[in-house]
């Protein structure tokens, strides 16, 4: 049976038989994609699983990835209004050569709004591998992605990596994200290194195989 | 075994329902939805002459012909699926992420000869 197996999880994609050790739970947007299409309500004709309308993008992979980055320690040489600095890492090796990303979305999620009507600043930066030229030319190994200024209302901020993940594809160049967080009210600072205790971040990407996915024929 | 299947009007080219059972292959701890699906899968005779109801393709008719005149050389047409159906399946793989892929061709709609 085993023989058998493996050679059924292959074709699935699946190199072995998968073995979660954490499993987290499953994001809500994808169970509304998921019962869109195979719920008791979902249309049974013509379906374009190749399609996310739910993002509006091609695709037939959607991958929900955990944070595997971490809080940077607290240092005498930060900003005194910085509340948090946060490596950010996820794990794309999983993908297999042949797909192509169509969407990677960021979310930021604040589980509380202790902090509401209060405005922070966010910085977004993209740590990237300098060659030794750049080293010379004292490049940065940061390259700004994205900086706001947001208020802490129960709701997620998104961010469009589209293009970053991408170039984590090739997993050498991808040394993941570093996110800041500055108070901007005078007052708070001690207030808001709490900050970190109820932010979540996940990313979620839509890829396309396209040995799975063949363009429609055009109509004659 | 086609031979030995005496011919009645249950043994007739058709869909079988097959449930496939995720649990029952030991991947309930990955296979987050759907538990199990039809897979079905056709199974039946295709006997001269060919109905309409048996959805003969042009070459299985003439088949049948070919059979009836060299039934030692030519065998009857299979009864094979002609209109298949995707599924997307929820699942975690091996890096704890959470997967919702489209599978095509993952279950049998009709069958014919």
């Amino acid at each position: 049976f085993r023989h058998r197996e493996d050679y059924v999880l292959i074709k699935l994609g699946h190199p072995d038989r998968p073995n979660p050790v954490s499993p987290p739970p499953v994001p809500p947007v994808l169970w509304k994609i998921y019962n869109q299409r195979m719920g008791s309500k979902a249309p049974k004709k013509n379906q374009d699983l190749c399609y996310v309308e739910e993002f509006n993008v091609p695709g037939s992979i959607i991958r929900v990835f955990p944070d595997q980055g971490e809080f940077a320690p607290w240092s005498p040489e930060h900003p005194s209004n910085l509340c948090l600095q946060k490596i950010i890492f996820f794990n794309l090796s999983i993908m297999e050569k042949e797909e192509v990303v169509t969407m990677g979305r960021l979310e930021l999620r604040f589980n509380q709004n202790a902090y509401y009507g209060l405005t922070f600043e966010l910085r977004l930066y993209m740590t990237r591998m300098l060659s030794l030229k750049e080293i010379h030319n004292q490049k940065s190994s940061r390259k700004l992605l994205a900086a706001q200024t947001f208020r802490l209302l129960h709701k997620s901020l998104y961010f469009d990596l589209t293009n970053v993940c991408e170039t984590w594809r090739n997993h050498r160049k991808n040394l993941g994200l570093l996110l800041e967080i500055f108070s901007r009210d005078e007052g708070t600072l001690d207030e808001c290194w709490r900050i970190q205790t109820f932010l979540s971040t996940s990313l979620i990407t839509v890829t396309l195989n396209p040995l799975q996915c063949k363009k429609p024929r055009t109509k004659r | 075994s086609y031979g030995t299947l005496p011919l009645m009007a249950s043994n007739i080219c058709k869909k079988r329902r097959l449930y496939i059972d995720f649990k029952a292959v030991g991947w309930q701890n990955w296979v987050i939805a759907p538990h199990g699906y039809f897979a079905n899968y056709c199974h039946g005779e295709c006997p001269y002459p060919l109905t309409m109801m048996l959805r003969g393709s042009n070459h299985a008719i003439l088949q049948t012909l070919a059979h009836s005149f060299a039934p030692e050389d030519v065998p009857l047409p299979c009864c094979v699926p002609i209109k298949m159906a995707p599924i997307s399946m929820l699942f975690y793989d091996n890096n704890d992420n959470v997967v919702l892929r489209h599978y095509d061709n993952m279950a049998v709609d009709e069958c014919g000869c």
